[in-house]
């Protein structure tokens, strides 16, 4: 009777956008984002990802995504870096 | 017995469609579908980019098992032995055929489409695919380019047709071999559009004037927003029409003009979607089949139309994630009705009325994933659920990593209630 999760994925090679920052090859991809959706939020953390052995580290975070769905549905306040929210931030993980 | 499948799966189809309460888009056809099915309003697929989303659903796997991130590798070589959602239904007695896209064809699916592993017969491909990305778009001045924007004369066509256009005569063909052979399928139909080029009919283009076309919501790049997180909307940046205007990489913008231009042909090539599925519906209705025939509508991921400054997928926001998802179960969904009745008669979305086809008459708001279908397809198929996989699965050929989405079937809201007057009776 859980609330369900949705859980996305999507890779990058570098930290700022760069020709082939929409469609890395695996053997370029350097950081992966992992999204969890909720009804209430979305979360999502950009960790380092080695493609040889296929590992993401969340102890290497390079940035992160906080969007309350209620009060910003669109997606447009990254509220990951607020202090008010860091509470929540503790709270999912 | 087990009930036939009809799996429809849309290319970068985001949810704009009338049952999703889009109030500009012409789509009666996928309307009325959801008008006698269960549809979620929260689904949303693995990854954002076509490939890894649908080896993603079609194995039931994560890419982070499927290790699929890109276009180049195939999960039996690379990563494992997955079986595959039409492999399970072939192995349990159905006739298993591939019409358009389905897989993405090239490396991920060896080639071919996964055929003879997930497929009866060698899966269908339009005769018209190798000309979507030529020079058929005609410019202003007369000539033909490679554009994004792309309202044709299908007359003037290489073969006078389209690509979905041939897959729905497949499909609609197969359909009729499959009914006088009294034989239980599964046909998963693969349409191109919206995928860029948007190139379609281009009577479609006067369902939507220009001056009716607003930009995004939010169309600039959030303050806030990691660079990391940014998709610079590459594969758009290489259409003629587009280089043309020599926008600044990564960030644009694109001139307020073409924005509107852009997500005015979108809606133009889903109208011509929704006309595509509104020919195959009415066909299973004219076989006899719409009774005995479980119909999935759905898509491997979204798109970005305009939004934070952003095109095209590729990225994890809800925009280029979120897909329609809904379910058509004769007699669970819908009662089934008589044999001569029809389910699903073809609505013209030139002369129908918007707002005539009651929303998705069960809506659930739950949030699920596409990873979930194989085994949500296996349950309501009457079939052994395919087991959980366990932590690390690459050893192992059938399991799921996404749970059955069946039991939300239940908790789904009848919609007595017409939140939205004008469109439902």
């Amino acid at each position: 009777d859980e609330e369900p999760v949705a859980f996305s994925q999507y890779p990058r090679p570098a930290d700022t956008p760069q020709w082939n920052s929409d469609k890395p090859k695996l053997k370029d991809i350097r950081i992966m984002g992992y999204s969890m959706r909720t009804s209430d939020y979305r979360y999502t953390v950009w960790v380092q990802f080695n493609p040889n052995n296929f590992s993401a580290n969340f102890e290497d975070i390079h940035a992160g995504e906080l969007y309350m769905v209620e009060t910003d549905p669109n997606q447009d306040c990254n509220v990951y870096n607020s202090t008010s929210h860091g509470h929540f931030l503790k709270k999912i993980l | 017995d087990g009930m036939n499948i009809l799996f429809i799966v849309v290319d970068d189809l985001r949810p704009v469609l009338g049952c999703y309460g889009d109030k500009l888009v012409k789509s009666p056809n996928i309307d009325q579908l959801a008008s006698q099915s269960v549809v979620f309003s929260n689904a949303y697929a693995q990854q954002a980019v076509c490939a890894p989303s649908r080896v993603s659903f079609l194995t039931g796997r994560r890419p982070d098992t499927t290790r699929l991130y890109d276009f180049y590798s195939y999960w039996r070589v690379h990563a494992g032995n997955y079986s595959t959602m039409p492999q399970y239904f072939k192995e349990n007695g159905y006739v298993t055929l591939s019409v358009g896209k389905v897989f993405h064809p090239g490396v991920s699916s060896n080639y071919s489409d996964d055929y003879p592993y997930s497929w009866s017969i060698p899966p269908f491909h339009p005769s018209t695919e190798k000309y979507e990305n030529d020079k058929t778009c005609r410019g202003k001045d007369g000539k033909l380019y490679a554009n994004l924007l792309c309202p044709v004369n299908v007359t003037e066509m290489p073969s006078g047709t389209l690509p979905d256009i041939q897959s729905t005569e497949e499909a609609i063909r197969l359909l009729n071999v499959m009914k006088s052979k009294k034989q239980k399928f599964f046909l998963a139909v693969g349409y191109h559009k919206p995928h860029i080029p948007l190139r379609y009919p281009q009577e479609f283009l006067k369902l939507y004037p220009l001056e009716n076309i607003t930009l995004a919501p939010d169309p600039w790049v959030p303050e806030k927003l990691p660079s990391v997180a940014y998709n610079p909307w590459t594969d758009i940046r290489q259409r003629d029409d587009v280089e043309a205007l020599n926008v600044s990489f990564p960030y644009g913008p694109l001139p307020d003009d073409f924005q509107r231009q852009i997500r005015q042909n979108y809606y133009a090539a889903v109208s011509y979607l929704d006309m595509q599925v509104g020919l195959l519906l009415n066909a299973l209705d004219d076989i006899g089949l719409s009774n005995s025939t479980i119909v999935v509508f759905t898509a491997d991921h979204g798109w970005s139309l305009g939004e934070h400054g952003e095109w095209a997928k590729y990225s994890n926001f809800d925009v280029a994630t979120r897909v329609p998802l809904m379910f058509y179960v004769p007699g669970v969904t819908t009662s089934s009705v008589g044999q001569r009745e029809r389910v699903f008669p073809y609505l013209d979305p030139f002369s129908h009325i918007s707002g005539l086809v009651p929303q998705g008459k069960w809506r659930s708001k739950k949030v699920v994933e596409l990873v979930s279908l194989f085994s949500t397809l296996a349950e309501l198929a009457g079939l052994q659920l395919p087991p959980t996989c366990p932590e690390t699965s690459f050893h192992v050929a059938l399991c799921t990593e996404g749970a059955s989405i069946v039991r939300y079937f239940n908790a789904s809201e009848e919609k007595d209630e017409c939140d939205e007057p004008y469109r439902c009776f």
